[in-house]
């Protein structure tokens, strides 16, 4: 579910914030 | 090989994604979705956040939306 996609990328962004 | 609609996380994997055409963190995790890796939510945001870490692929910005690529 896309929802689902953006939960997860939320915290992988989150994760990634002084990477990205 | 992963039997057919399974997938494996692994940095090989992600680095052939982003060689092919830079992606989202969106996009990165349709191809590994939990139910075809097995993998729980957390498990595949820690594992996929820490193989990009190890890659350091090139960001580029598009439509506003941050993307990883490989250059070959």
């Amino acid at each position: 579910s896309s929802s689902e996609a953006d939960e997860m990328a939320a915290a992988l962004e989150a994760e990634l914030n002084d990477f990205m | 090989t992963p039997s057919s609609g399974e997938v494996q996380l692994t940095e090989e994997a992600v680095r052939r994604y982003l060689s092919r055409k830079p992606m989202t963190t969106k996009d990165l995790l349709k191809k590994f979705q939990t139910k075809r890796t097995g993998l729980s939510s957390d498990a595949t945001v820690n594992a996929l956040a820490q193989l990009l870490k190890r890659l350091d692929p090139e960001r580029k910005l598009i439509a506003d939306k941050m993307h990883f690529f490989l250059k070959e």
